[in-house]
């Protein structure tokens, strides 16, 4: 199994 | 005031077609330098990137910075109105809640306009660090939305490997495996035809064929697309719009458990 890591988690916000 | 007149007013409805299955809702940033909009899929999963210089466009003014928040799926449902040939002008008073697409037939003799409500959409801005990738790969578009298509069949997640040599796509499920693998070639009589590769160290990422598939509504915005990827690093697809910008998406491969 593998896991979908959100987007938000690679970039921070601005 | 913000005003900007596309002559090719079908690339505005592509740019619409390719955003707007990821997409709800977003706000359009209209700047002197151009259009900008940049917002992450419901899920968080994946996020879009856009962008429209304002030289790209036949006429452009903007006065101040204007941010047009906008339900996507009506924007869709008023583009539906404008015909591929059609002369589109997009206008929106500053502080204005409405903006208003204007079409207009190339000789001039029909002019439609729609005026649309604007939201006030709480937007979360992200930083996209520049990255040094390891690996590049240039290919047609339509060879990238064929293969994510295909092997969506056959399984949930692709796994992209990239070598100096070739990119191979791969996938696996219940009913059994499939491969497809595209060989470095630059020498081709079309330019748009090449598969061109920049490896700096090879990689393998698995992603989920549900965003790619989403991302490849971009297509008939360019012939070729760019896929830059690196070890643990979100995927950036890349659909260059000639003379006036791009649609980039990102997406994190996905982690064994």
């Amino acid at each position: 199994t593998s896991a979908q890591p959100k987007i938000s988690s690679y970039f921070q916000k601005t | 005031m913000f005003e900007a007149r596309l002559v090719q007013g079908a690339l505005l409805k592509k740019v619409l077609e390719s955003i707007k299955d990821l997409l709800n809702e977003a706000t359009w940033e209209c700047a002197a330098t151009g259009i900008s909009l940049q917002a992450m899929d419901s899920s968080h999963v994946s996020l879009v990137a856009l962008n429209l210089r304002s030289d790209g466009f036949d006429k452009y003014r903007c006065d101040r910075n204007v941010s047009l928040g906008m339900n996507l799926t009506n924007m869709a449902k008023i583009m539906k109105c404008a015909s591929n040939d059609d002369v589109i002008t997009i206008k929106a008073q500053d502080d204005a809640d409405t903006v208003t697409f204007v079409f207009e037939t190339p000789n001039q003799e029909k002019i439609s306009d729609y005026e649309m409500k604007l939201m006030n959409l709480d937007t979360e801005h992200l930083g996209i660090p520049d990255t040094d990738y390891s690996c590049i790969v240039k290919m047609p578009s339509v060879e990238f939305q064929r293969i994510c298509r295909d092997l969506s069949q056959i399984g949930d997640s692709v796994v992209i490997s990239c070598t100096k040599e070739g990119v191979k796509f791969s996938a696996a499920g219940d009913l059994g495996t499939g491969n497809v693998k595209l060989a470095q070639n630059a020498n081709v009589d079309k330019e748009e035809e090449a598969v061109v590769i920049e490896m700096q160290e090879p990689v393998s990422l698995t992603f989920a064929c549900r965003y790619l598939n989403s991302f490849t509504k971009a297509t008939p915005l360019a012939p070729q697309v760019q896929l830059s990827m690196s070890s643990d690093v979100p995927l950036v697809v890349e659909y260059k719009l000639e003379d006036m910008g791009y649609v980039r998406y990102y997406l994190a491969p996905k982690i064994e458990d």
